[in-house]
Parts: structure tokens; C-alpha cells; sequence
């Protein structure tokens, strides 16, 4: 079969579907301040699968407005620099309103997933530590 | 009831895959 260090290669998605894929590319976010994209990433694949796992409402809205405070109020923090003007906003006014919606962070989530594509992913697949590991 | 931290940590992980 062929190792997963390979198939972490074919495409971003194959390397987040690996624990140990996650965790190397986390190290490697780490060196450069940038882990809190991946982790934005899986929050709000999270938040998406609450709806219909389980939750109630008072959950879901803890839990947006958490991601909200983490990753979108500080302007400094990595996924709020690289999430459009218009995008933060949406989801400001979702949190605000309260009007949480299952779908609020799929816009965040794209932005900061090409991102990540053009970028971290291919730097990523160059880097010592995946290099190392291999 | 969990702190906003735990919430938001328990969420990361769910939507991670399982080990091997």
C-alpha cells in the first residue's frame, strides 16, 4: 500500500484526513505562527457536523460566538488577517443576531482552506520537517 | 457546562479523523 507521507502529497485534503499528516503540518504552521488556520479549519468543519449530531441551540450559539472571539474580533490574530472585510462582517452579524446558521464559517473556511493551497500546503510539502520525516 | 475553550477544543477534535 502506499505510505501516507505519499499520499499526503496528492492533495490537502488527503493530509487532513491523516491524524499524523495533521500533526506534522501543525508543527510546521507552528515554525511560522500560522497553526490557529488549520485549527480555524477543523472549528469549523466542527461547527458545520454540530447541527446534526447533536446540540442545543444555546450550544450552537456558545460555540459560534466562541470561534468568532478566537479567530475573527482579533485583528491581528493569522485567520483574521487573511479573511475578507465582507466575510468577517457576515459572520459578526450572525453572532450579533444570534442567528446562527450551520453554513455561517463555509466563506471563512474556503478563504482560509485556498489559502492554505497556494501556500502553506505547497511550502509545507518543501519543508525540512515533512522532508525529514519522509 | 463547558468553558468556551473546552467547547471550541471538543469541536477541532470532532471534526478530525479517528486514528488508523
Amino acid at each position: 500500500p502506499t505510505p501516507p507521507y505519499l499520499k499526503w502529497a496528492e492533495s490537502l485534503h488527503s493530509l487532513l484526513d491523516d491524524q499524523d499528516g495533521i500533526h506534522l503540518f501543525r508543527t510546521f504552521l507552528g515554525q511560522e505562527d500560522r497553526a490557529d488556520m488549520l485549527d480555524f479549519w477543523f472549528a469549523c468543519s466542527g461547527f458545520r457536523k454540530l447541527d446534526s449530531r447533536e446540540g442545543s441551540e444555546e450550544k450552537k450559539v456558545k460555540l459560534a460566538k466562541a470561534i468568532y472571539r478566537k479567530y475573527i474580533l482579533d485583528n491581528g490574530g493569522i485567520v483574521s488577517r487573511q479573511i475578507k472585510a465582507a466575510t468577517k462582517s457576515f459572520i459578526r452579524d450572525c453572532v450579533l443576531k444570534l442567528h446562527v446558521d450551520p453554513a455561517m464559517f463555509e466563506q471563512a473556511q474556503t478563504e482560509i482552506q485556498t489559502l492554505m493551497e497556494g501556500n502553506s500546503y505547497p511550502l509545507f510539502l518543501k519543508s525540512d520537517v515533512y522532508l525529514e520525516y519522509t | 457546562m463547558d468553558s468556551e475553550d473546552d467547547l471550541l477544543q471538543k469541536c477541532i477534535t470532532s471534526a478530525m479523523p479517528k486514528q488508523r
